[in-house]
Protein backbone atom coordinates (compact mmCIF):
# COMPACT_ATOMS: atom_id res chain seq x y z
CA UNK A 1 0.00 0.00 0.00
CA UNK A 2 0.86 3.43 -0.19
CA UNK A 3 2.46 5.16 3.33
CA UNK A 4 2.89 8.31 4.23
CA UNK A 5 5.00 8.25 7.90
CA UNK A 6 5.65 10.53 10.36
CA UNK A 7 8.13 12.54 8.48
CA UNK A 8 5.78 13.13 5.83
CA UNK A 9 8.16 10.55 3.35
CA UNK A 10 5.48 8.72 1.05
CA UNK A 11 6.32 5.15 0.25
CA UNK A 12 4.97 2.46 -1.87
CA UNK A 13 5.52 -0.69 -0.47
CA UNK A 14 5.25 -4.30 -0.51
CA UNK A 15 5.07 -5.42 2.94
CA UNK A 16 2.92 -8.67 1.98
CA UNK A 17 1.87 -10.27 5.23
CA UNK A 18 1.70 -8.49 8.99
CA UNK A 19 3.60 -5.75 9.46
CA UNK A 20 3.55 -3.02 12.54
CA UNK A 21 2.63 0.34 11.57
CA UNK A 22 3.44 1.88 15.44
CA UNK A 23 4.08 0.01 18.29
CA UNK A 24 5.01 2.59 21.24
CA UNK A 25 4.83 3.01 25.00
CA UNK A 26 0.94 4.06 24.58
CA UNK A 27 -0.23 2.43 21.02
CA UNK A 28 0.13 -0.44 18.70
CA UNK A 29 -0.67 -0.55 15.69
CA UNK A 30 -0.60 -3.85 13.35
CA UNK A 31 -1.73 -4.50 9.90
CA UNK A 32 -1.53 -6.75 7.22
CA UNK A 33 -1.46 -6.48 3.38
CA UNK A 34 -1.95 -9.18 0.63
CA UNK A 35 -1.51 -9.08 -3.17
CA UNK A 36 -4.29 -7.45 -4.72
CA UNK A 37 -3.18 -8.66 -8.80
CA UNK A 38 -1.89 -12.25 -9.48
CA UNK A 39 1.53 -11.21 -11.27
CA UNK A 40 2.02 -7.57 -9.32
CA UNK A 41 4.12 -7.56 -6.19
CA UNK A 42 1.65 -4.55 -4.91
CA UNK A 43 -0.75 -5.10 -1.96
CA UNK A 44 -3.40 -3.98 0.21
CA UNK A 45 -4.35 -3.79 3.75
CA UNK A 46 -7.12 -6.45 4.87
CA UNK A 47 -6.84 -6.32 8.37
CA UNK A 48 -5.78 -3.94 11.04
CA UNK A 49 -5.34 -4.38 14.38
CA UNK A 50 -5.21 -1.57 17.04
CA UNK A 51 -4.00 -2.06 21.08
CA UNK A 52 -4.08 0.67 23.06
CA UNK A 53 -2.62 0.16 26.50
CA UNK A 54 -3.39 0.04 29.89
CA UNK A 55 -3.11 3.57 31.23
CA UNK A 56 -3.29 4.57 34.69
CA UNK A 57 -6.69 5.08 35.28
CA UNK A 58 -7.98 6.64 31.94
CA UNK A 59 -8.12 3.08 30.38
CA UNK A 60 -7.85 -0.41 30.32
CA UNK A 61 -6.14 -1.71 27.82
CA UNK A 62 -8.53 -1.77 24.39
CA UNK A 63 -7.88 -4.12 21.20
CA UNK A 64 -9.51 -2.90 18.29
CA UNK A 65 -9.80 -5.23 15.13
CA UNK A 66 -11.13 -4.76 11.55
CA UNK A 67 -10.44 -7.04 8.58
CA UNK A 68 -12.15 -6.89 5.29
CA UNK A 69 -16.34 -6.84 5.43
CA UNK A 70 -15.86 -6.83 9.36
CA UNK A 71 -15.16 -3.18 10.12
CA UNK A 72 -16.44 -3.11 14.12
CA UNK A 73 -18.14 -0.07 15.51
CA UNK A 74 -16.48 -1.51 19.47
CA UNK A 75 -13.31 -3.30 20.45
CA UNK A 76 -12.75 -6.94 20.65
CA UNK A 77 -14.37 -7.40 24.16
CA UNK A 78 -17.48 -5.88 23.01
CA UNK A 79 -17.32 -1.99 24.73
CA UNK A 80 -16.97 0.94 22.75
CA UNK A 81 -14.56 2.80 25.18
CA UNK A 82 -12.41 2.73 27.81
CA UNK A 83 -12.27 4.50 30.81
CA UNK A 84 -15.08 5.57 33.16
CA UNK A 85 -18.48 6.33 32.15
CA UNK A 86 -18.62 9.85 33.00
CA UNK A 87 -15.07 10.40 31.36
CA UNK A 88 -14.77 8.19 28.06
CA UNK A 89 -11.07 8.78 27.48
CA UNK A 90 -11.29 6.68 24.97
CA UNK A 91 -14.37 5.90 22.46
CA UNK A 92 -14.65 4.87 19.22
CA UNK A 93 -17.47 6.26 16.74
CA UNK A 94 -18.74 4.85 13.78
CA UNK A 95 -19.58 7.06 11.15
CA UNK A 96 -20.55 5.00 8.51
CA UNK A 97 -21.85 1.53 9.01
CA UNK A 98 -19.53 -1.12 8.29
CA UNK A 99 -17.63 1.36 6.18
CA UNK A 100 -16.09 3.79 8.47
CA UNK A 101 -15.11 4.84 12.34
CA UNK A 102 -13.25 6.66 14.38
CA UNK A 103 -11.32 6.13 17.84
CA UNK A 104 -10.29 8.97 19.82
CA UNK A 105 -8.04 8.40 22.77
CA UNK A 106 -8.37 11.63 24.59
CA UNK A 107 -5.88 10.39 26.97
CA UNK A 108 -2.87 9.94 24.55
CA UNK A 109 -4.82 12.92 22.23
CA UNK A 110 -4.29 10.61 19.28
CA UNK A 111 -6.68 10.01 16.64
CA UNK A 112 -7.39 7.20 14.33
CA UNK A 113 -9.68 6.58 11.05
CA UNK A 114 -10.15 3.49 10.10
CA UNK A 115 -12.23 3.25 7.01
CA UNK A 116 -13.35 0.31 4.15
CA UNK A 117 -12.82 0.98 0.45
CA UNK A 118 -14.14 -1.59 -1.81
CA UNK A 119 -12.38 -4.95 -0.31
CA UNK A 120 -9.35 -3.25 1.21
CA UNK A 121 -9.12 -1.42 4.09
CA UNK A 122 -7.55 1.97 4.94
CA UNK A 123 -5.81 4.04 8.50
CA UNK A 124 -5.03 7.51 9.34
CA UNK A 125 -3.43 8.33 12.34
CA UNK A 126 -2.94 11.57 14.34
CA UNK A 127 -0.69 11.33 17.51
CA UNK A 128 1.00 13.76 19.57
CA UNK A 129 5.19 14.03 19.06
CA UNK A 130 5.97 13.03 22.53
CA UNK A 131 4.03 9.88 22.49
CA UNK A 132 4.96 8.59 19.14
CA UNK A 133 8.20 9.05 19.57
CA UNK A 134 8.46 7.10 23.30
CA UNK A 135 9.36 3.51 22.36
CA UNK A 136 12.49 1.13 23.78
CA UNK A 137 15.23 0.21 20.98
CA UNK A 138 13.89 -2.87 20.57
CA UNK A 139 10.39 -1.14 18.95
CA UNK A 140 12.32 -0.14 16.25
CA UNK A 141 10.64 -1.39 13.14
CA UNK A 142 7.50 0.97 13.25
CA UNK A 143 6.20 1.70 9.62
CA UNK A 144 4.90 4.79 10.54
CA UNK A 145 8.23 6.06 12.06
CA UNK A 146 11.20 4.79 9.72
CA UNK A 147 9.26 3.95 6.80
CA UNK A 148 9.59 0.83 4.51
CA UNK A 149 12.40 -1.28 4.48
CA UNK A 150 14.24 -0.32 1.38
CA UNK A 151 13.98 -4.02 0.18
CA UNK A 152 9.83 -3.61 0.57
CA UNK A 153 9.66 -0.39 -1.52
CA UNK A 154 7.77 -1.02 -5.05
CA UNK A 155 8.44 3.12 -6.14
CA UNK A 156 11.36 4.09 -7.75
CA UNK A 157 13.40 4.51 -4.07
CA UNK A 158 12.01 8.31 -4.37
CA UNK A 159 8.55 7.81 -3.61
CA UNK A 160 7.54 7.86 -7.41
CA UNK A 161 5.67 5.43 -8.69
CA UNK A 162 4.62 7.10 -11.88
CA UNK A 163 7.95 6.45 -12.95
CA UNK A 164 7.49 2.67 -12.90
CA UNK A 165 4.19 2.28 -14.05
CA UNK A 166 4.14 0.24 -17.38
CA UNK A 167 7.45 -1.32 -16.18
CA UNK A 168 5.92 -3.25 -12.80
CA UNK A 169 2.67 -3.79 -14.12
CA UNK A 170 1.69 -7.22 -14.46
CA UNK A 171 0.91 -8.90 -17.30
CA UNK A 172 -0.87 -11.74 -16.86
CA UNK A 173 -4.18 -13.46 -18.07
CA UNK A 174 -5.87 -11.51 -15.35
CA UNK A 175 -5.64 -8.39 -17.47
CA UNK A 176 -8.18 -9.13 -19.97
CA UNK A 177 -10.58 -9.01 -17.23
CA UNK A 178 -9.96 -5.54 -15.60
CA UNK A 179 -11.91 -2.28 -17.42
CA UNK A 180 -8.86 -1.75 -19.35
CA UNK A 181 -7.49 1.51 -17.78
CA UNK A 182 -5.09 2.76 -20.09
CA UNK A 183 -2.82 5.79 -18.47
CA UNK A 184 -4.86 8.42 -20.17
CA UNK A 185 -8.80 7.03 -18.61
CA UNK A 186 -6.77 6.35 -14.99
CA UNK A 187 -5.44 10.12 -15.33
CA UNK A 188 -8.92 11.27 -15.99
CA UNK A 189 -10.88 9.26 -13.91
CA UNK A 190 -8.58 9.92 -10.79
CA UNK A 191 -8.42 13.82 -12.09
CA UNK A 192 -12.44 13.71 -11.55
CA UNK A 193 -12.22 13.16 -7.79
CA UNK A 194 -8.43 14.88 -6.94
CA UNK A 195 -8.12 18.14 -9.00
CA UNK A 196 -4.60 18.67 -7.43
CA UNK A 197 -2.14 16.33 -9.59
CA UNK A 198 -0.21 15.27 -5.93
CA UNK A 199 1.19 12.45 -4.58
CA UNK A 200 -2.33 11.10 -3.69
CA UNK A 201 -3.18 11.75 -7.31
CA UNK A 202 -0.64 9.66 -8.90
CA UNK A 203 -1.34 6.70 -6.07
CA UNK A 204 -4.72 6.89 -7.68
CA UNK A 205 -3.64 6.41 -11.36
CA UNK A 206 -1.07 3.63 -9.99
CA UNK A 207 -3.50 1.43 -8.45
CA UNK A 208 -6.29 1.88 -11.20
CA UNK A 209 -3.54 0.82 -13.87
CA UNK A 210 -2.66 -2.26 -10.66
CA UNK A 211 -5.91 -3.21 -10.43
CA UNK A 212 -8.25 -1.51 -12.28
CA UNK A 213 -10.54 -1.57 -9.03
CA UNK A 214 -12.35 1.89 -9.19
CA UNK A 215 -12.97 2.04 -5.34
CA UNK A 216 -8.92 2.69 -5.05
CA UNK A 217 -9.73 6.07 -6.51
CA UNK A 218 -12.42 6.78 -3.41
CA UNK A 219 -9.53 5.23 -1.22
CA UNK A 220 -6.95 7.66 -2.65
CA UNK A 221 -9.77 10.59 -2.65
CA UNK A 222 -10.51 9.74 1.04
CA UNK A 223 -6.54 8.94 2.65
CA UNK A 224 -6.64 12.89 1.19
CA UNK A 225 -9.58 13.82 2.88
CA UNK A 226 -8.34 12.33 6.36
CA UNK A 227 -4.75 14.11 5.80
CA UNK A 228 -6.51 17.08 5.86
CA UNK A 229 -8.71 16.52 8.79
CA UNK A 230 -5.93 15.05 10.97
CA UNK A 231 -2.47 16.65 9.87
CA UNK A 232 -1.90 19.77 11.82
CA UNK A 233 -0.01 21.34 8.96
CA UNK A 234 -1.57 22.76 6.09
CA UNK A 235 1.06 23.77 3.61
CA UNK A 236 2.15 19.86 3.86
CA UNK A 237 -0.96 18.17 3.39
CA UNK A 238 -0.14 17.89 -0.56
CA UNK A 239 2.90 16.02 -1.26
CA UNK A 240 4.41 16.95 -4.95
CA UNK A 241 7.39 15.79 -7.47
CA UNK A 242 9.73 18.69 -7.07
CA UNK A 243 13.06 19.78 -6.22
CA UNK A 244 12.43 19.38 -2.46
CA UNK A 245 14.04 18.53 1.19
CA UNK A 246 11.81 15.91 1.74
CA UNK A 247 13.40 13.42 0.29
CA UNK A 248 13.24 9.40 2.11
CA UNK A 249 16.78 8.68 3.48
CA UNK A 250 18.59 11.16 1.68
CA UNK A 251 17.54 10.38 -1.93
CA UNK A 252 14.87 11.23 -4.40
CA UNK A 253 13.06 14.44 -4.60
CA UNK A 254 9.25 14.50 -3.33
CA UNK A 255 8.74 18.39 -1.63
CA UNK A 256 5.78 19.18 0.53
CA UNK A 257 3.55 22.66 -0.96
CA UNK B 1 -2.19 5.07 41.91
CA UNK B 2 -1.40 9.08 41.68
CA UNK B 3 -3.89 9.87 45.04
CA UNK B 4 0.06 10.69 46.40
CA UNK B 5 -0.08 13.69 43.70
CA UNK B 6 -3.64 14.69 45.11
CA UNK B 7 -2.08 14.83 48.56
CA UNK B 8 0.68 16.47 47.58
CA UNK B 9 -1.43 19.17 45.52
CA UNK B 10 -3.36 20.07 48.26
CA UNK B 11 -0.83 21.00 50.40
CA UNK B 12 0.98 23.24 47.84
CA UNK B 13 -2.59 24.81 47.74
CA UNK B 14 -3.20 24.80 51.38
CA UNK B 15 0.36 25.66 53.41
CA UNK B 16 0.63 29.11 52.24
CA UNK B 17 -3.11 29.87 53.70
CA UNK B 18 -3.59 31.17 56.87
CA UNK B 19 -5.98 30.96 58.94
CA UNK B 20 -6.16 34.42 60.40
CA UNK B 21 -6.68 36.32 57.54
CA UNK B 22 -10.01 36.82 55.70
CA UNK B 23 -10.97 34.52 53.08
CA UNK B 24 -9.29 31.48 54.58
CA UNK B 25 -12.49 29.36 54.68
CA UNK B 26 -13.74 29.70 51.26
CA UNK B 27 -10.26 29.31 49.79
CA UNK B 28 -9.67 25.99 52.09
CA UNK B 29 -12.72 24.74 50.82
CA UNK B 30 -12.26 25.31 47.30
CA UNK B 31 -8.78 23.56 48.09
CA UNK B 32 -10.97 20.84 49.50
CA UNK B 33 -13.76 20.20 46.51
CA UNK B 34 -10.46 20.33 44.40
CA UNK B 35 -9.00 17.54 46.32
CA UNK B 36 -12.14 15.35 46.21
CA UNK B 37 -11.91 15.66 42.48
CA UNK B 38 -8.76 14.77 41.92
CA UNK B 39 -9.63 11.89 44.49
CA UNK B 40 -12.61 11.05 42.24
CA UNK B 41 -10.92 10.76 39.12
CA UNK B 42 -7.74 7.98 40.66
CA UNK B 43 -10.89 6.12 42.32
CA UNK B 44 -10.81 3.59 39.74
CA UNK B 45 -7.15 2.57 39.74
CA UNK B 46 -6.85 3.59 43.32
CA UNK B 47 -9.79 1.66 44.12
CA UNK B 48 -7.30 -0.81 46.59
CA UNK B 49 -4.84 1.47 48.19
CA UNK B 50 -6.02 2.12 51.68
CA UNK B 51 -3.88 6.22 51.12
CA UNK B 52 -6.90 6.53 48.57
CA UNK B 53 -9.55 5.62 50.84
CA UNK B 54 -7.87 7.40 53.97
CA UNK B 55 -8.11 10.73 51.99
CA UNK B 56 -11.54 10.11 50.79
CA UNK B 57 -12.43 9.59 54.38
CA UNK B 58 -10.12 12.68 55.59
CA UNK B 59 -11.47 15.06 53.12
CA UNK B 60 -15.53 14.31 53.49
CA UNK B 61 -14.43 14.63 57.38
CA UNK B 62 -12.47 18.15 56.82
CA UNK B 63 -15.58 19.51 54.59
CA UNK B 64 -17.81 18.86 57.57
CA UNK B 65 -15.78 20.54 60.14
CA UNK B 66 -14.95 23.40 57.55
CA UNK B 67 -18.56 23.19 56.58
CA UNK B 68 -17.60 23.46 52.88
CA UNK B 69 -20.34 22.85 50.29
CA UNK B 70 -19.56 19.73 48.09
CA UNK B 71 -20.34 21.90 44.81
CA UNK B 72 -18.71 25.30 44.33
CA UNK B 73 -15.71 26.23 43.01
CA UNK B 74 -12.07 24.72 42.99
CA UNK B 75 -9.00 26.08 43.23
CA UNK B 76 -6.87 26.99 40.25
CA UNK B 77 -4.07 28.01 41.01
CA UNK B 78 -2.03 25.02 40.29
CA UNK B 79 -3.43 23.30 37.01
CA UNK B 80 -2.39 19.73 37.66
CA UNK B 81 -5.50 19.51 40.48
CA UNK B 82 -7.67 20.74 38.01
CA UNK B 83 -6.61 19.44 34.91
CA UNK B 84 -8.29 16.10 33.88
CA UNK B 85 -5.87 13.51 33.64
CA UNK B 86 -7.21 11.48 31.14
CA UNK B 87 -6.86 14.71 28.23
CA UNK B 88 -3.56 14.77 26.78
CA UNK B 89 -4.14 18.91 25.71
CA UNK B 90 -5.30 19.55 29.28
CA UNK B 91 -2.07 17.63 30.26
CA UNK B 92 0.17 18.92 27.80
CA UNK B 93 -0.98 22.28 28.16
CA UNK B 94 -0.51 22.74 31.75
CA UNK B 95 2.72 21.10 30.94
CA UNK B 96 3.50 24.37 28.34
CA UNK B 97 2.40 26.37 30.74
CA UNK B 98 4.81 25.35 33.23
CA UNK B 99 7.47 25.93 30.73
CA UNK B 100 6.43 29.41 29.86
CA UNK B 101 5.22 28.55 26.46
CA UNK B 102 1.82 28.31 25.47
CA UNK B 103 2.38 26.58 22.25
CA UNK B 104 0.17 23.93 21.48
CA UNK B 105 1.88 20.03 21.29
CA UNK B 106 2.85 19.41 17.87
CA UNK B 107 1.44 16.44 16.11
CA UNK B 108 1.90 13.50 13.70
CA UNK B 109 -0.16 12.28 10.96
CA UNK B 110 0.46 8.53 9.46
CA UNK B 111 -1.44 7.52 6.76
CA UNK B 112 -1.67 3.92 4.66
CA UNK B 113 -4.09 3.36 1.90
CA UNK B 114 -4.33 1.78 -1.89
CA UNK B 115 -2.06 -0.70 -3.26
Amino acid sequence: PHLRTFKDHFQTCKVEGAWPLIDNNYLSVQVTNVPVVPGSSATATNKITIIFKAHHECTDQKVYQAVTDDLPAAFVDGTTSGGDGDTKSLQIVERESGRYVEMHARYIGTTVFVRQLGHYLTLAIRMPEALAMAYEESQDLQLCVNGCPLSERIDDGQGQVSAILGHSLPRTSSVQAWPGYTLATANTRCHEKMPVKDIYFQSCVFDLLTTGDANFTAAARSALEDVEALHPRKERWHIFPGSGSRAPRGRGAWSVS
Amino acid sequence: CRIQKCTTDFVALTSHLNSAIDGFDSEFCKALRAYAGCTQRTSKACRGNLVYHSAVLGISDLMSQRNCSKDGPTSSANPEVTHDPCNYHSHAGAREHRGGEHSPPSYLFCGLFGD
